[in-house]
């Protein structure tokens, strides 16, 4: 089982859509998906057409153990179930605060579950590196990295390799940044072109120092604009089953070839 | 003097790019002009190429009292000045939470200073509902309200609605929701025509309500997509110093107008 959270600080990058399609694309070539939606602003549920009450169950009544996974798991398709999340999650950052081991409730509450019949579990993070995103980090082992390619992208780079070091120093040693995936890219302008470059350059410098960004990779694929990929969410479905023969549909597809095949190397 | 705070807890829908390019343009016609980065990534502040280091001071030395917001302030133009953002920011919403009066430090903050010459203070808000977000709508009076018309944008709106009206009941009864702009707008998708026709008809609804959303408009500008926008950042500059004839200057130069406008019809 790979589990791995979709992260990125800067907000609007394309980490639900990517959490959402990748997931999707995955239970397409056969491998059982989970989708973790670890936002209080619920948009990968809202995204599947998902939209809890505020007494649903959700993440955040298995975080607080008032709910099973089992209980508060959603079928999408034979292959590909969501565990939603709601509004609750917004208080969870608050209440959680101050309980031991706070970076750590999510971990256990998936641990206490019976998840091995997963191939992938794919968590959708909100845009900060706040608690909720630390139970991310210490519950998976692979960090996938949305990357729309403009200035500012840049700029989170060195404050997520940061705390990516600290938990993984002090709270997960399995944990690296497997991929970074340009999202949202308009690959003939010269923006784009720039920040490809430095990103590469990036994590080449990364490469050459121990840290759990020394194997990171630049995904090949380019998730290209494409508005399918924004119309399919007002239709509660995947780019798969709103678009098939998108280029949204093909980007996501290839883009989940790839990890796999990176999952399959590693484990060598 | 008018204080706005541009608020989406969506994330990457032009809140800062907004809050920069607005601000210019009012300067650029006259008014005196400050922007206030409440963000820990302090976007709005890269933008314009400051580069805070953590001993720099910064608005969350002015909101603990450590500086000024003289001292703390940039000159950006003779009519354009920035109170910067760091990233120490990050642990004030922890560090505050437990203060008495928590969503007032801001206001008490600029309340003390001699902020007078100033005829619009615009601030850049970070995507959440949390406590820096709630001390910036303690703060103004307006909130301008950017939204890329896309589908979960109106998912945010009703939440965004509930927050309002509970600090305007119970924390500041001056503030009220003056404009949502469209921003990132493809003007001739069908996604954009639905969700404007949305965003319309739930302003409509809410206009029959007293609530701080009575009297809020749709301006007509849209901020059309424009990668110039995207490319500003990159030179530390405002679309009006980096490419004055693009469609992102003009855009800004319009919905400036508008918000003056505004202003100056409410004042009556
Ligand atoms: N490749 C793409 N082409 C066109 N639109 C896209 C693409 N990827 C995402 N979008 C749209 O852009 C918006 C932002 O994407 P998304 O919500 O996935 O980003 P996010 O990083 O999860 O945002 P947040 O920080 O708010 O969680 C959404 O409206 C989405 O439908
Ligand atoms: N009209 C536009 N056309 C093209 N690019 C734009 C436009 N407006 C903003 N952008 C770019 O889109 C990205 C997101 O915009 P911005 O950072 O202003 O959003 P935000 O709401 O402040 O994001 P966050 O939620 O992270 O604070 C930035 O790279 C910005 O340069
Ligand atoms: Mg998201
Ligand atoms: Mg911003």
């Amino acid at each position: 089982m790979r589990k791995i959270a979709v992260i990125n600080q800067k907000g609007g990058v394309g980490k639900t859509t990517t959490s959402v399609n990748l997931a999707a694309a995955l239970s397409g070539h056969g491998h059982r998906a989970l989708i973790l939606d670890l936002d209080p602003q619920a948009h990968a549920s809202l995204h599947l057409g998902i939209h809890l009450g505020e007494d649903d169950a959700s993440v955040y009544d298995v975080m607080t153990q008032r709910s099973s996974v089992a209980d508060a798991m959603i079928r999408i398709t034979p292959k590909l179930a969501l565990l939603p999340a709601n509004i609750n999650l917004a208080a969870a950052e608050m209440e959680l605060a101050s309980e031991v081991g706070r970076e750590f409730i999510l971990r256990d509450a998936l641990d206490r579950s019976y998840l091995d019949l997963y191939d992938y579990i794919i968590v959708d993070c909100p845009p900060s590196l706040g608690l909720l995103t630390l139970n991310a980090l210490t519950a998976v082992d692979d960090i996938l990295l949305p990357m729309q390619p403009h200035y500012l992208a840049l700029h989170g780079l060195s404050q997520l390799l940061q705390t990516t070091d600290l938990v993984a120093k002090r709270l997960n040693t399995d944990l690296r940044l497997a991929a970074v995936l340009l999202t949202m890219s308009e690959p003939n302008t010269r923006l784009c072109a720039e920040v490809e470059s430095d990103v590469s350059e990036f994590l080449q410098t990364a490469s050459a120092v121990e840290s759990p960004w020394q194997h990171a990779r630049l995904l090949d694929t380019r998730i290209r604009k494409n508005i399918k990929l924004a119309e399919a969410p007002s239709f509660g479905q995947t780019i798969f089953q709103y678009a098939p023969d998108s280029n949204g549909a093909c980007d996501y597809d290839r883009a989940a070839k790839e990890i796999d095949a990176l999952a399959r190397v590693d484990s060598e």
